[in-house]
C-alpha cells in the first residue's frame, strides 16, 4: 500500500492512499485504504493521515480519524496522537502496520508497529527516506 | 515555507535480513523520486491535492509497491485495486474500490471526489465513471508482475500444505509482509 500526505503553501492538507490489497483475497474483500477515516483522512484543523497494514484492524479502529480526533478533542500533537493509536491502541487490539501523519504546521509522524515500513518525508527541500525500525 | 510531504510504501516484516543491497537501493531510489516529484509540485505553488496525486503516481507506476503496476493478486488471479483521497480544506473525499483496469486508481478516487456527488464507487461502475472522465484505462495484463504472481502461487501452495498436514491451524508467519498478507 502506498500513501502520501502533503501540506501546501496555502496551508492546505491532503491525503491519498492506493493499494492492491491483500494477496489471495476472495469474495470482494476491501481493506481500509479506500475507507475514509480508516486508512485515509485529512482535515486542515488537525492533520492528514494515510495508513498501511492489516486493513481489517484499521477499519475497526477507525485509525486515521482517531488520530485526528485525538488532536481535535484532546489537543494532542500529531506525533503523540499517531503514537497513541498505532503503538498502543492498535497493538493492544492485534493490528499491525503504520501510518504517516502531517499537521498544519508541517510536523510529521510516521509510527509503525511492524518490523519495517517504507517511508520518507521532505521538508525544506531535504528528503529523508527510511525502511527499517 | 511550511510545505512538507510524507510518503509510505507499505509496512511489514521488512528487515535487513530479508533485503538485498540491490533491492534496498531500488526502494530508496524510488521513494526519493516520489518525494521529489511531490515536492516539486508544492514548490511551484501546486496544491497539496496535486502533490499527493503526482507522488502516488510514481509509486503506482513502479512494480516495487503493492499498488497499480505492482499490485498483488486475488485468489482468482486478478489485480484488484482500491484508492482514496481527501482534501483537508473542504473535507471532500473520494474513493474507488475493486477496480481492475484503471492505470492510476488514485486519479479515479480524486475524480469521484471532484466530478461526482458521491464518495465511493466500486468495480465496473467505477471504471465506467473513470472512462467518462478521460482517466487512462489499461488491459488488466498491465498489472501482472511475475513476482506478485509467484507470491500468490506460494501462498496457495502453503494453504494446501497446511490443509494436508494440519487443517486446524494456520501459520501467521510473514502474514504482515507487505504484499504477503493473504486472505
Amino acid at each position: 500500500t502506498v500513501g502520501c500526505v502533503a501540506l501546501d503553501a496555502y496551508g492546505n492538507l491532503a491525503a491519498g492512499t492506493s493499494t492492491g490489497g491483500m494477496t489471495n483475497k476472495r469474495f470482494g474483500r476491501v481493506g481500509d485504504a479506500p475507507i475514509i477515516g480508516a486508512g485515509t483522512y485529512a482535515d486542515n484543523n488537525t492533520c492528514a493521515v494515510s495508513a498501511t497494514g492489516h486493513g481489517e484492524y484499521f477499519i475497526r479502529n477507525v485509525v486515521a480519524y482517531d488520530i485526528a480526533a485525538l488532536m481535535k478533542y484532546k489537543n494532542l500533537s500529531v506525533k503523540k496522537a499517531a503514537e497513541e493509536v498505532v503503538m498502543k491502541k492498535l497493538v493492544d487490539r492485534g493490528g499491525e502496520g503504520g501510518v504517516i501523519a502531517l499537521d498544519k504546521n508541517g510536523n510529521v509522524a510516521m509510527p509503525f508497529n511492524s518490523a519495517g515500513m517504507y517511508r520518507g518525508y521532505i521538508k525544506n527541500g531535504k528528503p529523508v527516506v527510511a525502511i527499517y525500525r | 515555507s511550511k510545505i512538507t510531504l510524507a510518503i509510505h510504501g507499505g509496512a511489514g516484516t521488512i528487515t535487513r535480513e530479508n533485503m538485498t543491497p540491490e533491492k534496498e537501493k531500488a526502494y530508496r531510489e524510488k521513494l526519493n523520486e516520489a518525494l521529489q516529484v511531490g515536492y516539486d509540485v508544492l514548490k511551484k505553488g501546486g496544491t497539496s491535492m496535486d502533490a499527493v496525486e503526482a507522488t502516488i503516481h510514481v509509486m503506482e507506476n513502479s512494480p516495487l509497491f503493492n499498488a497499480g503496476k505492482g499490485a498483488v493478486f486475488t485468489n482468482e488471479g486478478k489485480n484488484e485495486m482500491d484508492a482514496a483521497m481527501m482534501d483537508g480544506e473542504t473535507l471532500q473525499a473520494g474513493a474507488v474500490a475493486s477496480v481492475t483496469t484503471i492505470k492510476n486508481p488514485i486519479s479515479a478516487a480524486r475524480a469521484v471526489m471532484e466530478k461526482s456527488p458521491h464518495v465511493m464507487m466500486i468495480g465496473d461502475g467505477a471504471e465506467a465513471f473513470a472512462k467518462t472522465q478521460g482517466i487512462e484505462l489499461v488491459d488488466p495484463s498491465y498489472f501482472h508482475t511475475e513476482t506478485r504472481y509467484n507470491q500468490l502461487q506460494q501462498i496457495i501452495d502453503k494453504e494446501k500444505t497446511q490443509l494436508d498436514h494440519d487443517g486446524g491451524s494456520s501459520s501467521n508467519e510473514n502474514i504482515f509482509t507487505e504484499g504477503n498478507k493473504f486472505g
